[in-house]
């Protein structure tokens, strides 16, 4: 489903050249549950950002579900973005001016769910996050660790086939992590691709296969149960 | 050196009022090392940045090193914010423009600290904290955890006789998040005063106290260690 071959992605500074990803190839099948683990600075969030056609790499070819990402027109790569792929985020990036609701109901307004539906999937999603209740607070209106699950329904309500997770716990206590956690094994049990990223090694053994980098390389790739 | 009396903290949406403190009273003498915990939302950051002077209560009162903080001029509140509590916030709040190095230096620039020194003492910090060879980059052009160690290096290259840090070490791998708090007990030995939020139990039991608050009020306060 995602064949990386090597990804070189490097930043210009003045007359350096950082290289920050340095001939990164991965291939994640369907229904895989990846784990990303790596110290802090060591590509992992620019891997998942490459992965998620946020950001293109400087060179190296990714190839999505057989199609060559190079190739995708603009409002190919927007749709994919928008309606395939649930994306939590290290830092939320919630809409400022959007409530919790609307903020989660998103996604689903760019797959051209009905209201109805988008409006009950929005609650239902909040109410298994804890959040009922504090559904018409805007993100300046909720604390650290529920910001953090407005961005974790919002990628969930959508149901991706893909969900890219970049420390979706880090903001929350374990019992509230674990809750996510278990959210999560049941998306990829109904057929769902994961790829997380984790500094908790807990939630790093609950996937299926654990993928290991350490300065822009990967160093290790254990399959710890099969798909 | 801090004494909260009876403190209520609510926000009104609309025609109801949330109440988000219920009446807490909390003592911390100079050179005590607090740990507050508690599940999402229960009031840790709303208590915090009542302490840092950040947020004024909406009734209750806060006696800071025995002088009362609602007699206080706005200017004495800017003072002792910028030059005697160290403060790491819960999302960092970097300066977007600034580089690393020159947000750590900002808190010495309030303090009067000379040019040379100030210099100095934050690429220490940063060194301390893994950071060499990244001062020169802005928050856009680090990853989530070094963003987070700048954090704290702002707030420790001050030696703050206060220190107020809201999860200091989530976005941090547990091998940097130790060599966090190794600087934070240190810091601490010197006799300054450290309350820290935090959802690692590792980090809170290495406090000297675990103060724990639930649903805006404080249920439980354990001496580990004495003073
Ligand atoms: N402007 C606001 N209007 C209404 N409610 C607010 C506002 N700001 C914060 N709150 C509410 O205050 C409560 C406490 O927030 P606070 O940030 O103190 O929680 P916390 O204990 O730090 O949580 P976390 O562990 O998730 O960071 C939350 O339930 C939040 O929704
Ligand atoms: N615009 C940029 N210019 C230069 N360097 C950058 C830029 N953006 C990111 N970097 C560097 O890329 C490296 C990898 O960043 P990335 O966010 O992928 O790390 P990470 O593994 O997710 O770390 P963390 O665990 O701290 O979140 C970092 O060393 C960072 O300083
Ligand atoms: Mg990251
Ligand atoms: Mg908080």
């Amino acid at each position: 489903m995602i064949e990386l071959k090597n990804i070189v992605k490097s930043y210009r500074r003045g007359s350096e050249e950082l290289q920050i990803l340095k001939n990164v190839s991965l291939s994640v099948e369907q229904g895989d549950f990846v784990a990303i683990i790596g110290p802090s600075g060591s590509g992992k969030s620019t891997l998942m950002n490459t992965i998620g056609l946020l950001d293109v790499p400087t060179s190296g070819s990714y190839v999505l579900e057989g199609v060559a990402t190079e190739k995708m027109s603009d409002n190919r790569l927007a749709e994919l973005r928008n309606t395939k792929i649930g994306f939590i985020f290290q830092q939320f990036n919630l809409l400022p001016k959007l409530n919790a609701i609307e903020n989660v109901e998103l996604p689903l307004v760019y797959s051209g769910v009905p209201r109805k539906e988008r409006r009950e999937r929005a609650l239902r999603m909040l109410g298994l996050l804890g959040m009922e209740g504090r559904g018409h607070h805007k993100p300046s209106e909720l604390s650290g660790g529920q910001q953090q699950r407005v961005a974790i329904a919002r990628a969930l309500a959508m149901q991706p086939s893909l969900l890219l997770a970049d420390e979706p716990t880090g903001a929350l206590d374990s019992r509230t992590g674990a809750e996510v956690l278990e959210l999560m094994i049941q998306l990829n049990e109904q057929g769902n691709t994961i790829v997380l990223i984790t500094h908790d090694a807990h939630i790093a053994e609950s996937a299926r296969r654990v993928v290991s980098i350490r300065d822009g390389q990967i160093v290790d790739d254990k399959r710890l149960a099969p798909l």
